[in-house]
């Protein structure tokens, strides 16, 4: 077991089972700032936790973060626990963050897919999905990035239970997108939903499942185009801002859709860095470059939201 | 655990709209169970796709056919996760 965040190798890939661990490592070093709350089950009895980061009040306006909703995505698992570490250690030190947080709440889901991700370490190191069964297919899991209650079902997901962007049986099927859907209507104070996925240098705005603009477009593209400005002044990297539609593809189903539609303003989506030459296999010495330059966006969507209240 | 022995990545960087129908139809092309990383939509952004051992000399050779240029980034994936996992071991101990 890490005995302390300190001696925790944040630049390595990690099980499931040790990520757990050092939740728990986390949340003893920080007692007055992270607790860790199991929002329900997945598909296979696994918990789900999120890292809520408070201090204090009752159902401030809060963030969400979520990570490695397809499973194989690692570096965004990877620069989720780099960030809930940062997000950490940076309060009380950085005037920012610490009056964001005596104001806002932040919750982080690191691991958002805990069957597709045990499946990677164990099985497929490819797997995408959740790892749920259908009746009438021999394939398992649907893609939990098309199963949300936006546009469900419609263009860019598909039905067949085999291929890698199948939606599901209904929208919400997935129980780990159901119990982040309970979670935030619970809560019914978010003011900003944002997911981490990897990879192609990204950062989205809503939709996906239309290629519409939406009618905040203009201040999201604008926050965004921001966010990557200063992301890029780490190390140069170059992200694209735009819809889901209309920088990759039409996509129905997607988390960010569904948090948008609900009334969730600041919902975002990013995709991670490569180096260009290793996709999903992004070398775990590129994982601290990418979490640091991803948090100096993230950091700036986070400070938007604060002074910009709805 | 499953082995990906002798499976390629390959990039395409498409260079027109044709590229891009050509490649779409790839995608629908079930029984070579390629695995998309990065999909064809617009010739501004790559393409990506694991392709299992087996169906490399059919896809290529399609490739190829329709004139698309493409290079491989990644030529054995089994090689790498061997890597990967045992950075993974050594880290743990």
């Amino acid at each position: 077991k890490e005995r302390s965040t300190r001696s925790f190798d944040f630049g390595a890939y990690h099980t499931l089972e040790t990520i757990y661990s050092w939740m728990d490592t986390l949340v003893a070093q920080h007692p007055n700032l992270v607790t860790k709350q199991e929002i329900g089950r997945s598909y296979e009895n696994r918990p789900m936790y999120v890292l809520k980061f408070s201090t204090g009040g009752s159902k401030r306006p809060a963030i969400w973060i979520d990570a490695g909703i397809h499973s194989r995505e690692w570096v965004t698992q990877a620069t989720g626990v780099w960030t809930a570490n940062k997000i950490a250690t940076d309060y009380g030190r950085d005037t920012s963050l610490t009056s964001l947080l005596n104001t806002m709440d932040i919750y982080m889901l690191i691991l958002a897919n805990p069957d597709g991700y045990v499946y990677t370490h164990t099985n497929n190191r490819m797997w995408r999905k959740t790892r749920s069964k259908f009746s009438g297919s021999v394939c398992r899991g649907a893609d939990p990035n098309r199963n949300w209650d936006a546009g469900f079902g419609g263009p860019g997901a598909s039905n067949n239970p085999c291929l890698d962007t199948y939606h599901g049986p209904s929208a919400h099927s997935e129980i780990e997108v159901k119990n982040v859907v309970n979670l935030i209507k619970s809560h019914g104070n978010f003011k900003s939903f944002i997911s981490v996925h990897a990879y192609s240098q990204l950062l989205m705005y809503p939709h996906g499942y239309s290629c519409n603009n939406v009618p905040d477009q203009p201040e999201l593209d604008s926050v965004g185009k921001a966010a990557v400005q200063k992301l890029a002044s780490l190390y140069g990297t170059s992200y694209k801002v735009g819809s889901i539609c209309k920088i990759i593809y039409q996509a129905s189903g997607g988390s960010i859709d569904w948090s948008y539609d609900v009334g969730i303003k600041y919902s975002f989506a990013f995709e991670l860095r490569d180096t260009g030459r290793y996709g999903f296999l992004l070398p775990a010495n590129q994982i601290i470059p990418t979490a640091e330059e991803t948090w100096l966006a993230l950091k700036h969507i986070l400070e938007y939201v604060r002074d910009h209240p709805y | 655990e499953r082995v990906f022995v002798g499976d390629q990545v390959i990039r395409v960087n498409v260079q027109s709209e044709e590229d891009v129908q050509f490649l779409q139809a790839l995608e629908a092309q079930q029984e070579w169970e390629l695995d998309f990383w990065l999909h064809p939509v617009s010739p501004e952004l790559p393409v990506d796709i694991r392709v299992p051992r087996s169906s490399l000399s059919a896809v290529k050779e399609y490739l190829h056919a329709h004139n698309i240029h493409f290079t491989v980034i990644i030529d054995n994936l089994q090689e790498l996760l061997d890597e990967e996992k045992a950075e993974m071991e050594e880290n743990q101990m």
